[in-house]
């Protein structure tokens, strides 16, 4: 459902020349639930944001159900966005002037699904314990409730590709599994695709396979072309 | 060193009210590492917050050092809050028009200590992996990198008090170990007191006790007075 082809991604700091991504291939079926582990650093938001048709990479391809992305143009990336990725945040990247409930709702009013979206929503709320926070501006709530209102956003249109970039970090163990569950039931149930970046091995056992980052690479024995 | 006794704090949103701290007493003596554990949502930030004197609670007192804090004016707190304490925040708050090397060096200009800190920085960058990535923005970082440079910043004048706000959330397992190396060596040797929340138990093991917190309040059993 999601492949990256000879991904590169660097960046110039100055005269400085820092290697985010340095060739990285990775291939997940449709269905299939993956993680992704790596020390602080070594490049795995830079990934997850090329995935997610966020950033543009310097070379490489990145492919969203069998079509390429390389050639598409910014109209033809946020369509495909649209319909298909939902993108948790590692920092979340809520609008402070809205509430939860409307932060949540954005992606469906987008999509023009408001009213399948509210249901979902409902759904959604009572599996993540937020249902008493939705009125909150996200300077009211906790980091973890911050944290599962992101993830809710991501959820809202049941997109066919989840991307998660440390969804658990703010979140106690018992909202954890909370979370991953419904991950897990969403691909198991419902067909998703979901790349989920961790830091906890707990959380990484949730998925099908572990793939091992390090300096901007996938680890030789974890790569699948 | 720092002491809570009966503090409460409440939300009024709308005509709905937030107990998020509901007579919380607490006592942390010097030379002390107690980590606090508990749901998201229970009022663990709340508290941090009003022991780090960036709040006033409702009802109840916060002592430093065995002084009151509650008659004091906004001056007075403010210089209470330089020269004693050390925050790190759930969510970093780092400024983003300032390098890494600014953001930390900080509240070393503010208490007129730019010299020390200049010193210290070299030390901690390395302890914290960061020496590489002094130049970088906030936004030229990854989110591992960001929460050590706001580690940084609360250590940079080695305060009595350290108070940490989940400070591994995003760091790999290695990473986060350095971090609490640098927190357990400080205590052990330079005699800092240091109140973490956390929501890793592995983390949580490397103080001398875990206080448990739910719903506004200690568990009864964790109390001290
Ligand atoms: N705009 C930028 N300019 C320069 N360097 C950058 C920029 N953005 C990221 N980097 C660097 O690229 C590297 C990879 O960053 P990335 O955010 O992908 O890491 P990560 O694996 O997600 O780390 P973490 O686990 O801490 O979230 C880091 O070393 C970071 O400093
Ligand atoms: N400004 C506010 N107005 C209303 N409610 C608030 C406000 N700030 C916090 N709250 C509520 O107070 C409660 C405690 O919040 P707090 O941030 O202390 O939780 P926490 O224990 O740190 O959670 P986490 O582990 O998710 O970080 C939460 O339920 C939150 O929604
Ligand atoms: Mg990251
Ligand atoms: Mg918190």
């Amino acid at each position: 459902a999601i492949k990256a082809i000879n991904l590169s991604k660097h960046y110039q700091l100055g005269d400085e020349l820092i290697k985010a991504l340095d060739g990285v291939n990775l291939s997940v079926a449709k269905s299939e639930f993956v993680a992704i582990m790596g020390p602080s650093g070594s490049g795995k938001s830079t990934l997850m944001h090329l995935l997610g048709l966020l950033d543009l990479a310097d070379s490489g391809e990145v492919f969203i159900e069998g079509q390429s992305t390389k050639s598409l143009n910014d109209d033809e990336l946020t369509a495909l966005r649209r319909d298909k990725l939902g993108f948790i945040f590692q920092n979340f990247e809520l609008i402070p002037s809205l509430n939860a409930s409307e932060n949540i709702l954005l992606p469906a009013e987008v999509a023009k699904k408001k009213q399948a979206g509210e249901e979902r929503l409902k759904v959604l709320a009572e599996q993540l314990g937020i249902t008493n926070r939705l009125e909150h501006k996200p300077n009211q709530l906790s980091g973890g409730q911050r944290q599962r209102i992101a993830i809710a956003r991501a959820l809202i249109n049941d997109p066919a590709v989840i991307l998660a970039d440390e969804p658990t970090g703010n979140l106690d163990s018992k909202t954890s599994t909370e979370v991953l569950k419904v991950l897990r039931q969403g691909v198991d149930k419902y067909n998703w695709t979901v790349v989920m970046v961790t830091h906890d091995l707990a959380a990484a056992k949730f998925a099908d396979r572990i793939i091992n980052f390090r300096d901007g690479k996938i680890y030789k024995k974890d790569e699948q072309k």
